[in-house]
């Protein structure tokens, strides 16, 4: 574990927090996408899969379930919570995420380390994270403008990625044998798509204005 | 094993 891990770690988990404080607090999840979020909650299944044969740490028990049941949370919350629910933008959250979904699976099946049933599924959750916030992406440039808290998610969201980078540069350095190109390519061309997100957050926070991103 | 180590991150 290298601080740059566990600062990408804690950073998810904030955005998750984030995200939660937001329905929470206002009771609305207006402006989120739940395409995403449930592309999120597969991508969390089919990767921690060994959580139940392989045990690591103490820590790495606990962030899976956490990732796996928050994201559930949510999910609930933006489909059945009686308030939250009819804030829903269904008819803007249009991505069709079979485009997503079905490219992913077949890279998976052709790319991965080993072709095993478990190493399938955890590479194909590798690619699948790396498009997932796609739909959140494609809602914002629909709904104008967006509140702080959703654009701090994604924020978080894209740093916690960008920690991940500086958290492989660090492990190549300093660890023998340590080299995963499929989470590094993949991580890499995730990060890839925040940048344009970036560079607006950043712009508009700067003019002090609401984000709003050009259509 | 690499395998198992290389799975060490979430």
């Amino acid at each position: 574990m290298n601080i740059f891990r566990f600062a990408g770690d804690m950073t998810h988990l904030c955005s998750i927090i984030v995200l939660l404080l937001k329905i929470q607090a206002t009771k609305s999840c207006a402006g989120l996408s739940l395409r995403t979020q449930e592309l999120y909650a597969i991508v969390f299944v089919s990767r921690y899969l060994d959580l139940f044969f392989t045990f690591i740490s103490m820590y790495n028990v606990i962030m899976k379930l956490i990732f796996i049941s928050s994201s559930f949370c949510i999910i609930w919350y933006m489909r059945c919570h009686r308030i939250v629910a009819q804030t829903y933008d269904r008819e803007q959250d249009t991505f069709r995420v079979a485009f997503l979904v079905v490219p992913c699976f077949m890279l998976s099946l052709m790319i991965n380390h080993e072709f095993s049933f478990t190493e399938v599924l955890w590479t194909f959750s590798i690619y699948l994270e790396a498009v997932a916030i796609l739909p959140q992406l494609v809602l914002l440039q629909r709904t104008f403008n967006i509140d702080t808290l959703t654009s701090n998610y994604i924020f978080l969201l894209g740093a916690y990625r960008a920690l991940y980078m500086l958290n492989w540069i660090y492990r190549y350095f300093t660890e023998r044998d340590y080299s995963q190109w499929i989470v590094w390519t993949s991580g890499t061309l995730q990060t890839a798509t925040y940048c344009d997100f970036f560079y607006y957050y950043i712009l508009s926070w700067r003019k002090n204005e609401r984000l709003s991103l050009p259509s | 094993s690499e395998e198992q180590r290389a799975k060490d991150e979430l």
